[in-house]
């Protein structure tokens, strides 16, 4: 992707590693939704102590100091409360992340650091949207680049076909991706990064990266939180936070 | 990352539940509790055992010395931090009457940029403000009824405060490369230097990543370090920081926007406009 198309992107990263797959640097990715405020898939964050965490803004390439950068530390961890996992799938896989704030301010915004909307009404199915992350690619690495793709919203019905994922999906998930010519999909590394749809010019978090069956199949798009579904809870919990 | 918390005998579930459980426990060096019964290779990843130096970890030229575990970095100065990745306002306690402080690397690591006619090592007397004239290129002082103040007539080719800027110096597509000496902004205001002790909590001065590749340094020319649409430069209004396009003209083949927004490059927080969702970059590049 280009530097600055999304601005709203934050790379969550491990201070140190912790053991062999535990490993120092990225891990997930995250949105910028308020200067003080990250969201992410709850699954990424799990177990995790907040002083182990720092969130990377305005990054591009993960291997490069870059000047346009924004680095924070975490104050608080805030899963969803009905968070869990059944057979291996996560439900209400949301999380927030309040950053700690340097010299009394958190994001600052500029050209490459910037929130994203929450969106006000639903998109219909179909609508062309936009993924991005540091994942795994069809190399089998993850990228250090930033890199996006476009995909489309799949319907509910379409995606919990028996072809598809049967009947697994609940109400605070949606799909996106082709299920007729998978190609461009999420992938391990870009769990919690931004599903963004546009409308009048302005970006949407609609999504948020959280499952799949394996990565970029043919009937198997990726999962990712349906945000609509979260507007209250992202509200109140930001809002029970002194500023 | 899907942490099942759930035991099954695979290999990789089996580390995954170390993960999960060291996750929690793994408190050591970094202010966090310890286990003294993790298992060796635990400790060997917490522990660098490779010295922390060989990682180059302190930056400007900053020497690094091992402490165990951990290392610390002797910084020169004015650098300053835990990595020498801060630079320390030496102007703090300087007294620039006329002029701006600016921060310098070499000893006293400060020095005052003072505008004319003031002089002196802090700008704090005044010489002729005409007499020797000033203007450049054939350009004549007028003074004015303030002793200070003046204004140079430049010939027609020339502009700029001191009649300077002759018509070569111009910028191309958005003035990346642009390392004219063109110093005020389109409102005519002088550019701060990138230097400037305003300029330390900024994303952009002289001291960072990368600032030769920008052209930034000792000195007030405009730049366009962050690739916005032409050079631009800090000034001070009203005692707030904020940024401008220059008054530099684009090369002739050259076409850009004329737009002109007077606007805060880095922001405090009370003064950000909302912008949601309105990523700035240009459209695609033909490949």
């Amino acid at each position: 992707t280009m530097t600055g198309k999304h601005p709203w992107q934050a790379s969550l990263q491990r201070k140190f590693s912790l053991n062999p797959f535990w490993q120092k640097g990225h891990f997930c990715g995250g949105t910028l939704i308020e200067a003080c405020w990250v969201l992410t898939a709850a699954h990424c964050i799990l177990r995790t102590d907040a002083r182990t965490l720092q969130v990377a803004l305005g990054k591009q390439d993960l291997d490069r100091r870059e000047y346009h950068e924004q680095m924070f530390d975490v104050e608080k961890i805030i899963k969803h409360g009905h968070y869990t996992e059944r057979d291996e799938i996560p439900y209400n896989d949301i999380a927030l992340l309040k950053l700690k704030p340097k010299n009394g301010h958190c994001a600052i915004e500029t050209k490459y650091v910037k929130s994203v909307c929450l969106p006000g009404g639903i998109f219909p199915d179909n609508t062309d949207c936009y993924i991005s992350g540091w994942g795994d690619t069809e190399t089998g690495e993850s990228s250090h680049q930033l890199l996006d793709a476009r995909v489309k919203l799949i319907s509910q019905m379409q995606c919990n076909a028996p072809s598809a994922y049967n009947n697994r999906l609940d109400e605070s998930m949606l799909c996106a991706g082709n299920l007729q010519r998978t190609r461009a999909d999420t992938c391990q590394g870009d769990s919690g990064g931004p599903l963004t749809c546009a409308k009048n010019r302005s970006y949407y978090l609609y999504g948020i990266v959280s499952w799949g069956d394996q990565c970029g199949l043919k009937n198997k798009p990726g999962v990712y939180t349906r945000v609509t579904r979260f507007l209250n809870w992202i509200r109140t919990k930001i809002q029970e936070e002194p500023n | 990352e899907h942490l099942t918390g759930t035991s099954t005998d695979s290999a990789d579930d089996y580390y995954y539940e170390y993960g999960t459980e060291y996750a929690e426990a793994a408190q050591n060096d970094h202010g966090l509790d310890f286990d003294a019964t993790d298992p060796d290779w635990f400790h060997e990843y917490l522990d660098y055992d490779e010295n922390p130096c060989d990682t180059k970890p302190c930056q400007n030229n900053g020497s690094c010395e091992r402490n165990r575990k951990s290392y610390t970095c002797h910084c020169p100065k004015p650098y300053t931090g835990s990595k020498c990745e801060k630079v320390q306002n030496t102007c703090k306690r300087i007294n620039c009457h006329r002029g701006d402080c600016l921060v310098t690397v070499r000893a006293p690591y400060y020095r005052c940029s003072c505008r004319h006619p003031y002089k002196a090592s802090f700008c704090d007397k005044a010489q002729s403000a005409c007499q020797p004239n000033p203007c450049k290129n054939g350009g004549t002082c007028q003074r004015h009824r303030i002793r200070s103040k003046f204004s140079c007539k430049c010939p027609e080719t020339f502009k700029g405060r001191f009649c300077e800027i002759g018509t070569e110096d111009c910028f191309k597509e958005n003035g990346l490369t642009y390392r004219g000496n063109v110093s005020q902004t389109i409102l005519h205001k002088t550019c701060l230097h990138w230097n400037s002790h305003l300029l330390l909590e900024s994303n952009y001065n002289s001291f960072m990543e990368d600032a030769d590749d920008h052209g930034l340094g000792d000195h007030n020319f405009c730049r366009n370090p962050d690739g916005d649409e032409r050079p631009w430069c800090f000034v001070t209004t009203s005692n707030k920081l904020k940024w401008d396009f220059c008054d530099v003209s684009p090369c002739p083949a050259s076409e850009f926007s004329k737009n002109t927004i007077m606007s805060t490059k880095s922001p405090t927080v009370d003064n950000i406009p909302r912008t949601c969702g309105k990523p700035e970059t240009r459209s695609p590049i033909k490949r």
